[in-house]
């Protein structure tokens, strides 16, 4: 269960260093830290499963979501050069490096008349 | 049209109109097909659409519509990609050398999908993990992909009487005897399963020598998609097209 991970990479993300000394963070990045927050949780779900760090972090999630008005569709990165994935999302997005290359594939045709 | 179902097995149908070849959590696809010659029931895909569903962190939902008059490299919205990762998204639409032929790649579902259009008509491909069909599930609705065609809607005939009349193909219509068929087929294909098959059936039916390269189509994506698949494609019982026997496989 990596959650620890999860919850370093949000705090960082949401830390007051990230920003300029007098700038608050604006809404819309924190819902992007937030986002990703979610997403790294959700990837972690099967291996935390039972874990009680894990379950409060996904209660406080949804907590949040709601507290700053975030909808959960939307950007999980920023500032970021163009073409440099944030290799957390990369991995979400890309199933075979998720699942194993292991995983079984079927195909469906449709040609002719 | 021809259809390969995911379980492998292959078949021959009528399915005029719009039917559904997948439809699940993660996608739709959709297809409309419309007669080929007056007064037969074989018909050909004039439409497809997909709709790749939203996929949290992924991509927003995406519609892809190609018809025979239109196949585009965009989604029905005008951009290439789905997701919010610039230069690295999860979904995207590939051009390819060859004109008349568009692939869609969808990582975060590990699909790739390749639609050609082939003379009036259009042909689909797709490959998708295991675990995001429900194989087993008899209650998943209507999909032609994963349950094959209704009863009803199966043209067996090709493959039980090639040689004999037939009204899919009236003598007096025809543009191709069984032998001019096979012979073009045989040019094409290499190995004389069911896609060659197919290939006999489509020159027979529509007298249009591009639909000779429909099955060519069907078995090159094959290849890309699924190359493991290709040593299934034999089939032990070929029949022998030219006199309707079955042949010595």
């Amino acid at each position: 269960c990596r959650i620890q991970r999860c919850n370093a990479d949000y705090v960082a993300a949401t830390s007051p260093s990230h920003a300029l000394p007098e700038e608050t963070p604006l809404d819309v990045d924190y819902c992007i830290a937030l986002r990703a927050y979610s997403v790294c949780t959700r990837k972690t779900a099967k291996s935390c499963r039972g874990d009680l760090v894990y379950h409060s972090a996904v209660f406080r999630i949804k907590e949040l979501f709601t507290q700053h008005n975030c909808s959960s569709d939307g950007p999980t990165s920023s500032a970021k050069a163009p073409g440099t994935p944030d290799p957390l999302v990369s991995e979400l997005c890309n199933y075979e490096s998720r699942s194993g290359f292991q995983k079984k594939f079927a195909h469906c045709g449709l040609f002719g008349d | 049209p021809h259809l390969r179902t995911f379980k492998d097995e292959f078949q021959t149908c009528k399915v005029e109109g719009a039917w559904p070849l997948i439809d699940n959590q993660y996608l739709s696809v959709q297809v409309t097909n419309v007669p080929v010659v007056l007064g037969s029931s074989a018909t050909a895909t004039s439409k497809i659409t997909l709709i790749f569903k939203s996929y949290q962190g992924c991509t927003e939902q995406k519609v892809y519509q190609a018809t025979t008059e239109d196949l585009p490299l965009a989604f029905s919205d005008g951009t290439r990609t789905g997701g919010w990762q610039e230069g690295a998204s999860s979904l995207r639409i590939l051009e390819k050398p060859d004109a008349g032929q568009v692939e869609i790649q969808a990582d975060y579902i590990g699909s790739t999908v390749i639609i050609r259009q082939v003379g009036r008509y259009l042909t689909f491909a797709i490959r998708v993990p295991e675990e995001t069909l429900n194989l087993s599930e008899e209650s998943a609705g209507l999909q032609l992909c994963l349950h094959g065609c209704p009863k009803n809607e199966l043209i067996q005939e090709h493959r039980l009487s090639l040689g004999s009349s037939s009204p899919l193909w009236p003598s007096s219509r025809r543009a191709y005897t069984v032998e001019m068929a096979t012979e073009q087929c045989r040019h094409i294909l290499q190995v004389e399963d069911v896609y060659f098959q197919s290939c006999v059936f489509d020159l027979l039916t529509t007298g249009d020598p591009e639909f000779s390269m429909a099955a060519y189509g069907a078995l090159e994506d094959l290849k890309a998609l699924y190359p493991s698949r290709l040593k299934l494609q034999t089939v032990s019982k070929t029949i022998n097209v030219a006199t309707g026997a079955p042949g010595p496989g």
